[in-house]
């Protein structure tokens, strides 16, 4: 059987001319790194969910993605992680939402899949299993960048003042 | 939204979805990445999906979940699947994207928005990475 592997930073309203040229090879720059993470695990005969799930943490430490570092903040100021991982082989799936402080949330996922007997877990709770199980820890800061902040204030500056209804920011 | 979808060398298929959300959400708001069946499944029966984009309607459809079972039911390639699915998500109004890989090939994408970060490599294909919807 041959390995195969596929990945995505998001999708949206990005057009060519939209992204400033340091953007687009930033982007770019982020999912070679991602592609290479998981292809070295299916290369040297590793799982399938060791490839998604090192594919995805290089994705959740790179700024430029909604995910881990880099990720958007809610209403309030904060940033709520989100992440799920699931086997094919046995249909085992292991659901994370409403992180905060795990730096990784898709390692997080992927512990509640194999070391809890329940399939989701969501807030304190979630951040707090994920620290029980040795998942390493970051501090709210390390996931805040000033464009995401930006964006924020953009969108809340609106008159509606409503959420990214039309994805503008990833 | 960032997500993987796998194929290993014994044939086990994985997938795994992470994101940040929606920029201004309240109220605890949560999309479909967490939600198994909706952004995220995987089944060696049929394939592994990875879903982005406007996630009430994914969670609505069951987009991750459907494409398996159009796969594993009806027989459909991963790819007609997935174009399929995507085809529902724009008829409800509807935004976004999904990676699949299936049995055998490579793995493949299917969205409805102007771009979508995407890459993919293969024991027996060049990588590719792509950004906007002409590449």
């Amino acid at each position: 059987m041959s390995w195969a592997l596929a990945i995505h930073g998001g999708s949206g309203s990005m057009r060519r001319g939209h992204l400033s040229q340091a953007d687009d090879e930033a982007g770019r720059a982020g999912l070679a790194a991602a592609l290479e993470a998981g292809a070295a695990v299916l290369r040297r005969g590793g799982s399938a969910l060791d490839a998604a799930q090192a594919a995805v943490e290089v994705l959740e430490d790179d700024p430029h993605f909604n995910a881990g570092r880099g990720s958007v903040f809610t209403a309030e100021g904060r940033i709520e992680c989100d992440a799920a991982i699931m086997a094919g082989s046995d249909l085992a799936a292991g659901a994370v939402a409403g992180l905060r402080t795990t730096r990784h949330p898709v390692a997080a996922a992927r512990a509640v899949m194999e070391r809890s007997p329940h399939v989701f877990l969501a807030g304190a709770g979630a951040d707090a299993f994920a620290h029980a199980h040795d998942i390493e820890a970051a501090d709210p800061a390390w996931f805040e960048t000033a464009e995401r902040r930006r964006q924020l204030d953009e969108i809340l500056a609106r008159p509606d003042g409503r959420f990214d209804s039309d994805m503008k920011y990833g | 939204t960032v997500g993987a979808v796998a194929r290993d060398m014994a044939g086990r298929m994985a997938a795994a979805t992470s994101t940040g959300g929606l920029t201004g959400k309240k109220w605890g708001r949560v999309g479909d990445s967490p939600l198994i069946g909706a952004g995220t499944y995987a089944d060696d029966r049929a394939a592994a999906v990875s879903c982005t984009g406007a996630g009430e309607y994914f969670i609505r459809l069951g987009i991750a979940h459907e494409l398996c079972a159009r796969v594993r039911l009806a027989g459909d390639l991963p790819s007609a699947a997935g174009e399929a699915m995507i085809g529902e998500l724009g008829t409800m109004g509807g935004k976004g994207g999904l990676i699949h890989v299936g049995r055998d090939g490579p793995g493949g994408w299917a969205f409805n928005t102007p771009g979508m970060y995407r890459a993919r490599a293969a024991a027996d294909a060049a990588p590719e990475i792509a950004i906007y919807g002409d590449e």
